[in-house]
This record gives structure tokens, sequence and C-alpha cells, in this order.
């Protein structure tokens, strides 16, 4: 049975999809098997794994507004154990199309319910929005979300809207939404702003906060443009570390080893 | 008559905000009167001049849903030299709210008409999204948009999504819309990526690149923290000696000195 986690985060360029991949990339190194559902229209995930957003056919817009079923829409990558619902600019009209739909925010839930036994790990990356989009990312959350926090003062700021979000959702339409963890993304050790972010973080989540901390590597800016991961693109970096550190520490707290 | 300049760029964390309020900043510097409107529920040009979001009971969406005239929303500055119409999280649900309302891709350019004559520039932020209060902030964008890019690949893939929005609304509401400038941020110049990142965006945008690279700087992080823009936080660093060139760039160009 796959745990499923959503990556969510309404501020922009926080680490989200640099997450959804990395982490992703080293499950699969601890040989879990691994599905990213790209459900940002920008196609980050996609592209972050060498593929072209514009030669997408079948993707999660397809898949959502019921064009194509989700099994054979999903491209395996073996080398990198690791497979994707992959994501396209199509998806940008998702919103408007599937704004007349019966239980429409239920969509991506439905789709991925028969998938749970194919894989150990679901990761969904969301757009920074709160939109249809993201909605759909939260109600698939069957496990939990991941929030990526980037140590810096205006990722911080948002917090208490992301707060909020989540828990009006748990309120009308997902009671059982929970946060599975606070990941910290981003740290510049040189700068005491990172440290006070550190520990306001601490304070607004207390106990939720995983131990990892990722470290600001400018490898992990390098490999999206080779379509690789860091555990490929650079597997001895400290960002390298980093997320081994973090799949390891989630394997631990699930259970899995 | 003002430059009404609009900061957009879907992808999240590029440096929209940052841009507003330190290229606003050096334009009051140089005795422009300026005004700053917050166009992003998230708040962060509002929180990064040092005001509370959650004070904010007369901004962005009480003026775009009618519910207060813009003048006596803005709030003034005068040691900043810089005004700005603040906005709140209730700003979320101005989309939903002006979902059925008439021509209300135009309610921010109409509400900001009468300012023209107050101001030398009004300098619009948006949200990392192409949603209805982004497409509010391009069509209230009289004399173009400003397009932050990160120098970072993920950010470059995005420029062809965006270019596409800004065609079919050019087509479809706004024949005017153009491309005042992009403005080339967190610029590491330890990297190769970076440099590779500028020569592409210079293929993709002829002649529409500002000269003025802003490079990485972690004091720009760091001024939002004190609700300062760099101006007054650091105002011999680096951050603050490039936001300074471009606004004498912008200010040449737009034959004001
Ligand atoms: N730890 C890190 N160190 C340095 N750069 C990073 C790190 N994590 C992510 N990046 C880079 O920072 C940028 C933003 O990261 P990313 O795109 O993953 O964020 P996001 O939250 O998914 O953004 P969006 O809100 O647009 O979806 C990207 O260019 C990415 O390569
Ligand atoms: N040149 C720079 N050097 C270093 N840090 C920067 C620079 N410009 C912006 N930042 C920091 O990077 C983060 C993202 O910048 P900012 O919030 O301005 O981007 P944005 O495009 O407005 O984000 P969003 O998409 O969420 O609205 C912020 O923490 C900001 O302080
Ligand atoms: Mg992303
Ligand atoms: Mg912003």
């Amino acid at each position: 049975m796959a745990k499923i986690y959503t990556l969510v985060n309404q501020k922009g360029g926080v680490g989200k999809t640099t997450s959804a991949i990395n982490l992703g990339a080293f499950l699969g190194h601890y040989d879990q098997r691994v599905l990213i559902v790209d459900v940002d229209p920008q196609a980050n995930a996609t592209s972050s794994l060498g593929i072209d957003k514009l030669t997408v056919k079948k993707g999660t817009y397809e898949v959502l507004i019921g064009l194509t079923p989700i099994g054979p829409s999903i491209l395996h990558n073996p080398r990198l154990k690791i497979s994707i619902l992959p994501s396209s600019p199509a998806l940008a009209g998702a919103e408007v199309e599937l704004m007349d739909v019966q239980k429409r925010d239920f969509r991506l839930r439905e789709m991925i319910e028969p998938l749970v036994d194919r894989y150990d790990y679901i990761l969904i990356d969301c757009p920074p929005s709160l939109s249809i989009l993201t909605i759909n990312g939260l109600l698939a959350a069957k496990d939990g979300v991941l929030i990526p926090v980037q140590c810096e003062y205006l990722a911080l700021e948002g917090l208490g809207q992301l707060t909020d979000t989540l828990q009006r959702i748990k309120r009308s339409l997902y009671p059982d939404l929970n946060v599975r963890g606070v990941l910290l993304t981003m740290y510049d050790g040189r700068t005491k702003l990172a440290m006070d972010v550190v520990q306001e973080v601490h304070k607004f989540f207390p106990d939720r906060v995983f131990q990892t901390i990722i470290p600001r590597s400018i490898r992990l800016a390098e490999a999206p443009s080779y379509g690789l991961p860091i555990t490929v693109y650079a597997p001895t970096s400290s960002a390298a570390r980093a997320y081994d550190a973090l799949a390891r520490e989630i394997l631990h707290q699930d259970g899995k080893t």
C-alpha cells in the first residue's frame, strides 16, 4: 500500500519540485517503487526528469478531465528507478474545465486510488497557488502533506495562510488531512536569518519539522538542466547527502527500515 | 502621467516582489512619486515595507470588490519615499467573488486610472499564477510588463508559457500589452548555469533584456525581515548598486533624465 504525500506551499520557489524529484530519487535508490505526480502546469517535475513537456499528450491534464486512463500515461525510467505522471501546459486549462464537474476536488484522488498497490511512494508536486489543482493535490494526500519552507523571511511569513487553508480543507472536505512533515530548504549557514527562520518554523510546527535540513547548493539548481536527479548528477554533493538523509528519515518513521 | 508597469512571472520565487520594492525604492530616491500595488494574497510586498498584512482592513481586496475607494486605502511612507496599496489574505477570496462580475478582468485598471496624475511610477506586484488577479495586473499594465527571470534553469523553462499567455491576452483582451523589459535576477557568477541562462534569455527576448543584472545577494533576503528596502537596509551592497543602476536605466529609457 503506497504512502501518498503531497508537496504544497503557495509561496513560490521554496523547493517543492526539487524535493519531490530528489526525495523520490533517493526513495527509489532504497528500492522503493516511486511515482511522481506532476500537478503543476509549469511541468517543472516533468522537465527535471528530462521529459519535454511540449511532447506530453497523455499526462495529468488528460487524466484529470477523463480523456485517458492513468495507467498508460505513466512514464517509467528504470535507470533513475522512478516513474512519473507528466504534466504539460495544457493543465492550465483544467482549472476552468473542472469548474462545473461533480466532485471536481476529488478527481486526482479517484485517479490515483487504483495505483496504491503498484507503488510504495507516490509524491504529488503542486503549483504555487491554492487553486483547484492544489486542492486536488491536498485531497489526494492520503498520508499527509510535506511542506517545504525556504529558510528565508518571506517564506516564513506565508506559513500562517497555508495552515489556515489546511484547516479550512480539513473542516470542510477532508477531515484526515494532516501535516506529515515540514522540510527546511536552501539553508545558508553563513547568515543569521536562516537560523532565525529554523527556530521560528520549529515554534510554528512543534514536532513536525524533519531533522534533515537541505542546504543551499548550486548543484540542485544545475541538475534539472541535465534532466537528472541529484542521485545521478552529483551523488557525493552536500545536497545529495541531505536528500539521502531525508529519505532515510522518512523510511525509518514509516517503519520501512 | 504615471508609468504603470506590472511585474509578472508564473514561476515562483524569481524576484517579482523584491524587484517591485527595491526598484520602487530607488525610483523614489530619484524623486519620483512611486506607488506599489500589491495584488498577491501572500502580501509579500506589503510585509516587505514593514506593514502587518493581518491589520490591513482597506487594501487591494476591498478596492477590487468595490467596498472602499482606492485613494484612502493607500499608505504613504515619507521616509522611504514610497506609497503602497497593501494586500491581505482576504485577497485570496477575490478570485471567486469576481468570477461573475462584469468586466472583472478590468477592475484593477479602472481603479488605478484616477491615480495616474498623482504618481510618476506605479508598480504592480502579481502572485505566481495566471489567475484572475494576475490578469487584472496585466490589463492594468499601461506601459508594459516587467518580467523578472531568475538565472536558473527551471525559471528559463517557464518563459514559453508566459509569452504564450501574454500573446493570448494581447489578442483577446488588450492589444497594447507589451513587454517593457526582462530583468535577470539572482545571478551567481560562480556557475556556468547562470551565464547560459543569460544567453538563452537574450535569444528569447532580443532587445528586451535590461542591461542591469541583479546579483544573488543575501542582503535582499534579509531586508524584508526588517521591513526595509535595500536603499535603507544595505545601501552600499552589490544588490543596492544593481537596483540603483536598474532605476537609472529605466529613468533614462523613459526620458526622465
Ligand atoms: N537547496 C537548494 N539549493 C539551491 N537551489 C535550489 C535548492 N532547492 C531548489 N533550488 C533551486 O531553486 C529554484 C526553486 O526551486 P523549485 O523550483 O524546486 O521550487 P518550487 O517551490 O517547486 O517552485 P514553484 O513555486 O515555482 O513551483 C529552482 O531553480 C531550483 O533549482
Ligand atoms: N537577488 C537576490 N539575491 C538573493 N535573494 C533574493 C534575491 N531576490 C530575491 N531574493 C529572495 O528570494 C526569495 C524569492 O524572492 P521574491 O519573493 O521576491 O520572489 P517572487 O517572484 O516575488 O516570489 P512569489 O512567486 O512567491 O511571489 C525571497 O526570499 C527573497 O528575499
Ligand atoms: Mg515547483
Ligand atoms: Mg512575490
